[in-house]
């Protein structure tokens, strides 16, 4: 049975494809089975593998809307125990497909994925940047929700826009929906302002804000053109090491 | 009549915001009249100027579902000729029925922007991060695209996207739609990282880049908490500087 967690925030370019790409290797790097799945049709995900979303035959568009056996969909990648299922939407047009298709049967995304489940430890989804109804398919699937939280910006307003709509999906969908914990990603700790956003998250999160924060590393910025999670190209910097300490303290709760 | 520029990229996190409003202010700065519209739901207009969306009684809301006068959502702001249109969207339901009248009648942010381009000079369209009803009809209601690149990351993939969903528009509804350019945000000036990205956006986008980009600065990113434009609070940053001079390159065209 595995522990399906979304990685979810309305706010644009917080991290949550480098996150869920990322924790995914090391989870599997920590000899665990990982499948992370890219809900975001902007292909986050198959850019950070260096496969192009619209060359695959098969992923999430597939999966979905033409109702293809989830198998048929899964991704080897070079990380033993790591396997990706892509967004291989084409089109605007296909995009709409997808979000009527989910928008019709609110449990589809949860069904395909309870086809595979046995296959793996935990399976990440990296969800777009919006509460629609791609995003609220993925919290009627996900055991838990990751929230990331960029060090440099943060709104209480638009995080309790998005608890709200967890809550609206545990009370009609999903009973047993829990925060997994807030992440404090791109941090600076050098700056006032790296250390005030800390402080302001964990006042209002107390400890559902994970110990583990990733700090702000042009090597992940770089990641996506080297084309691979960062723990393939650098297990030595400050990126690797973070994501890794991370997965232990999912791993270990 | 107004000149409308419509602020895109499906890639979240790229400075759209950011660009927006501080462009809209240094325009007011250098005495032309500005409007910035918070197309986004997420509030990222209304948190700039320290609004909170909900609270305030008319907003883009009104003006598209509800068919108020747009004059009547139009906010003054602490800088003489700048004004603003927040997104007082308040739920997912409520952005369902913006993005579904948006889909009805796509020339309606159009008609309603029309209501008021006598009383400006430039118009500014905040939208979200993704290619859906929204961005669409901003890119109908606008007479040229503004796209940031992030100087971090570059992906031909999601520009070229981009690029076909606006010659798409520009086919079915908007012929005179073009280009006002591709501006680096965020630069690191230092790394190669930052040179790389930023030859290969020249060398793809030619001379639509703008000569002048954005520089990575955490008076930016504090901008937010400061509840209003950098130029009003430390109008000597290099922030200030480039959205002043980025103001300059397109009033000078
Ligand atoms: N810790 C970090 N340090 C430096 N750069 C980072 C870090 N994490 C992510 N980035 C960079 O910031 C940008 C945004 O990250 P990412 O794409 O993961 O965010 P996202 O939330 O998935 O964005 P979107 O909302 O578009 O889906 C990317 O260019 C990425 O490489
Ligand atoms: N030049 C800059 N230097 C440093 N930080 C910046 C810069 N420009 C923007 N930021 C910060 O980066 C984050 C993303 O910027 P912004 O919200 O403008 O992007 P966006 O494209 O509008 O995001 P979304 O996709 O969510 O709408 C914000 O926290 C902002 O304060
Ligand atoms: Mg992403
Ligand atoms: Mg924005």
């Amino acid at each position: 049975m595995a522990k399906v967690i979304a990685v979810v925030s309305q706010k644009g370019g917080v991290g949550k494809t480098t996150t869920a790409v990322n924790l995914a290797a090391s989870i599997a790097a920590l000899e665990a089975r990982a499948l992370v799945v890219g809900i975001d049709p902007q292909c986050g995900v198959s850019t950070s593998f260096g496969k192009d979303g619209k060359s695959v035959s098969y992923g999430v568009y597939n999966m979905i809307y033409h109702d293809i056996p989830t198998t048929e969909a899964i991704l080897n990648t070079d990380i033993q125990f790591l396997d990706v299922i892509v967004n291989n939407t084409a089109n605007p047009e296909e995009e709409d497909q997808l979000v009527q298709a989910l928008r019709k049967d609110r449990f589809k995304l949860k069904d395909k994925l309870a086809e595979i489940d046995k296959f793996y430890d935990y399976i990440l989804l990296d969800c777009p940047p919006a509460l629609n109804s791609l995003t609220i398919s993925s919290m009627i699937a996900a055991n838990s929700l990751l929230v990331p939280v960029q060090g440099e910006f943060f709104s209480m307003d638009s995080l309790g826009k998005l608890l709200r709509a967890a809550r609206e999906v545990a009370k009609r969908y999903n009973q047993s929906l829990f925060i997994e914990g807030f992440l404090l990603t791109m941090v600076n700790y050098h700056t006032n302002l790296g250390k005030k956003i800390s402080e302001n998250l964990k006042r209002a999160m107390g400890d559902k804000v994970f110990t583990t924060s990733i700090p702000r590393t042009v090597r992940l910025a770089e990641a996506p053109l080297m084309k691979k999670p960062i723990i393939l190209f650098d297990i030595n910097s400050s990126g690797s090491k973070a994501y890794l300490s991370l997965a232990q303290e999912i791993m270990t709760k």
